[in-house]
């Protein structure tokens, strides 16, 4: 039968759960490895964190969708969960050959990480079933939109959530897609959408951390760069 | 696959990109 846009986003949802439906609610025994070989084991934290993070995804979704849609926030939350416990394992499984070591105590313990990351492993699923659409608002990028209650919840409205710094989603776009090779080509494209969008944009808005960074470099590298202007 | 351009080195990773390798 010819695609449609119906079938297509079934078919990529079908993808996506159908391959999710081996990963538990809760991190692998793989993985609940690296937390137990963390000089700090984070496992209590990123439980807690997922609680939190999950009760206010819940709320604002309902918010956003409509209150008779809560139910369908938790089951997007659940499938999140899940991709994100899948990807942070691969992840940790790809450092591990790097770089040799397998106590990832620091990266663990940083609760930005984990908030970035579930947030792209949240916007996968969003755009899984919402299609590609961006938040209206002046974005020039994306398909357009649509004006179904789903474009309310589309990106960067995940960040607005977590009170996550655009800087921060951006670095775990790119360690995600080499760490989960299931990714259909529309999803690919739809997180290149939002990194374009995050380094053309968000990035430099008001209160970026960016700009406290370029300043550090900026102190920082004046007295080993010796560069001349030309080069 | 995709067209997706990684720009990552091989040396770098998720790990530096948080600051703690």
């Amino acid at each position: 039968p010819p695609q449609t846009p119906i079938r297509a986003a079934m078919t990529s949802i079908q993808q996506l759960r159908g391959d999710l439906i081996s990963t538990g609610d809760q991190p692998s025994t793989n993985l609940a490895t690296y937390f137990k070989n963390c000089t700090v084991d984070p496992t209590q934290d990123v439980v807690k964190r997922l609680e939190t993070l999950g009760q206010t995804f819940s709320q604002r979704f309902g918010q956003a969708v409509g209150p008779r849609c809560v139910i369908l926030g938790k089951q997007r939350f659940t499938l999140g969960v899940r991709l994100y416990y899948k990807v942070m394992e691969a992840m940790l499984e790809s450092e591990e050959k790097r770089l040799s070591v397998q106590n990832f105590s620091k990266l663990l313990n940083d609760s930005t990480f984990h908030t970035s990351l579930l947030a792209c492993a949240l916007e996968v699923v969003m755009a899984t079933y919402g299609g590609s659409s961006f938040k209206a608002g002046g974005y020039s990028h994306g398909g357009g939109g649509g004006d179904t209650a789903e474009t309310d919840v589309c990106f960067p409205w995940i960040l607005d959530v977590f009170s996550l710094a655009a800087f921060d989603f951006y670095k775990v776009i790119e360690s995600f897609i080499k760490a989960d090779p299931t990714l259909s080509k529309d999803i690919v494209k739809h997180l290149e959408t939002c990194e374009n969008l995050i380094m053309e944009r968000i990035a430099w808005r008001t209160g970026s951390p960016l700009f406290e960074l370029l300043k550090q470099e900026h102190e920082g590298g004046a007295a080993e760069q010796v560069e001349t202007p030309a080069s | 696959s995709h067209d997706y351009h990684f720009g990552l080195e091989d040396h770098e990773g998720i790990s530096e990109l948080f600051d703690c390798d």
